[in-house]
């Protein structure tokens, strides 16, 4: 069974400004990451009930804990994906949908299934190391609601099959 | 071009090309136009004086000096124009750097700074890093600097003794126009000078304050990096409090973004 007691208390705890601007000792940082890890287990759970129950459909959900750091294996991994984005504020917002992917082209579709325009861009940071790509698009979200975008890879053909398609055009 | 710019609807920003920083902010839509000097400096920490043996640390800012210094007098640059983004990458030191974008629509400009880890090859008990805006805008003296309006102020510190918690916005205006910075965090703020605005973003110091920490603030796993983003504002003083309210909501409660691979999953409406 789930639980958010755990990880409401952790936060309680941690509006003190010894976590929030990090003016506690090495031991006590340890311990708030330790309380929150504590209460992060039990709420997975919940959150996996709640969404178990949302989609008729009991399933093993995994949970990402790498978004603080611009990691994100199913945007990057994943040749097509859903991207849900939840608006808590009472008016229409458009947002700008920033996430990291592998070098390609995508699609993008809106919930009524029209391609949005999308672009991706090589971040400038990552020159000389190991590439890092970010797909961006432009989402909108109702009011206290929610839009669900899909976005699928583009298969990107090899040279040699780009220039066979190239040559049979020509001859046409 | 000795000039370079990126620009929406709405907002253009200048950048300097030879020294890679921004140079001017226009809102086109209420033709105004801002020159603003932008850049990351430093106060060195004090580890205590002939005037106070109080050092600087985990809860006492006392910088050493009031003249900071600058992180770097220019910035190395890219920059990036697709029809969803324009952005500047500005690359001020090894560990110190920041991002400038507008996307279509946006009425602000958005800094991502990244500043960390700070080498420690500094004078003194190490640096206090913030970011500056430099504007033309007089006032008297920089926003409550010095004053209180019931009682005399002696102020023995002039840089510390007019910071201030910055919890979502702080603005420096001249009565026609504003400049307003939306923060994504509670921050360390001050006007120190007319036309002038700080917000602290690191530190990390070699002494202790005496204050029962009893460790200095010398992190070194994965939050000795810091990355946050400020939202910078140009307007008409009229004009400026609708729109830094609407901004920090948005940043406040922003869009939360979930993830689920493959088609459409099969959620209830209901």
């Amino acid at each position: 069974s789930g639980d958010s007691a755990p990880l409401n208390e952790a936060m309680a705890v941690l509006q003190h400004h010894d976590a929030v601007t990090g003016t506690a000792r090495q031991n006590v940082v340890d311990d708030y990451a330790r309380q929150l890890a504590a209460g992060w287990g039990p709420c997975e759970v919940l959150v996996s009930n709640a969404l178990a129950q949302l989609s008729y459909n009991k399933q093993n959900f995994s949970f990402c804990r790498e978004l603080n750091i611009s990691i994100c294996p199913v945007s990057q991994k994943s040749e097509n994906f859903q991207v849900t984005i939840y608006n808590p504020l009472g008016r229409k917002v458009k947002h700008m949908v920033r996430l990291p992917v592998s070098e390609g082209i995508f699609f993008v579709k809106d919930p009524h299934g029209k391609t949005v325009p999308s672009n991706v861009v090589m971040l400038p940071s990552s020159y000389g190391k190991t590439s890092r790509w970010d797909l961006l698009f432009s989402a909108s979200v109702p009011a206290l609601g929610f839009s669900m975008y899909s976005v699928a890879k583009v298969t990107v053909r090899t040279p040699q099959a780009s220039s066979l398609s190239g040559k049979s055009r020509k001859s046409r | 071009s000795h000039v370079l710019s990126i620009e929406n609807e709405y907002i253009r920003a200048t950048f300097n090309s030879d020294t890679g920083l921004l140079m001017m902010i226009e809102n086109m839509e209420q033709t105004l136009s801002l020159p603003v000097k932008q850049g990351f400096f430093w106060y060195s920490a004090n580890i205590g004086d002939e005037e106070s043996s109080q050092a600087s640390g985990a809860y006492i800012f006392r910088p050493k000096h009031s003249k900071p210094m600058p992180v770097s007098r220019w910035a190395e640059i890219h920059l990036v124009k697709t029809a969803l983004v324009q952005e500047v990458h500005q690359n001020f030191s090894s560990w110190c750097s920041q991002v400038i974008r507008l996307y279509p629509g946006q009425r602000h400009l958005e800094l991502e700074w990244m500043v960390g880890p700070i080498p420690m090859q500094y004078w003194g008990a190490g640096p206090v890093v913030f970011r500056r805006l430099t504007t033309r805008f007089r006032g008297e003296g920089g926003h409550q600097h010095d004053y209180r309006p019931t009682w005399k102020l002696n102020q023995t510190e002039p840089v510390a003794g007019n910071y201030y918690p910055v919890n979502t916005r702080i603005y420096i205006s001249d009565g026609h126009m504003q400049l307003t910075v939306v923060t994504d965090r509670s921050q360390g703020g001050s006007s120190l000078k007319d036309g002038s605005l700080e917000l602290m973003v690191h530190r990390r110091l070699l002494a202790d304050d005496g204050r029962g920490v009893e460790e200095a603030l010398i992190e070194s796993g994965a939050a000795s990096t810091v990355r946050g983003r400020h939202f910078v504002l140009l307007s008409s003083v009229s004009d400026a409090a609708a729109r830094h309210r609407l901004l920090a909501e948005e940043v406040v409660l922003a869009p939360q973004v979930v993830l689920a691979q493959g088609g459409s999953p099969y959620y209830s409406w209901a």
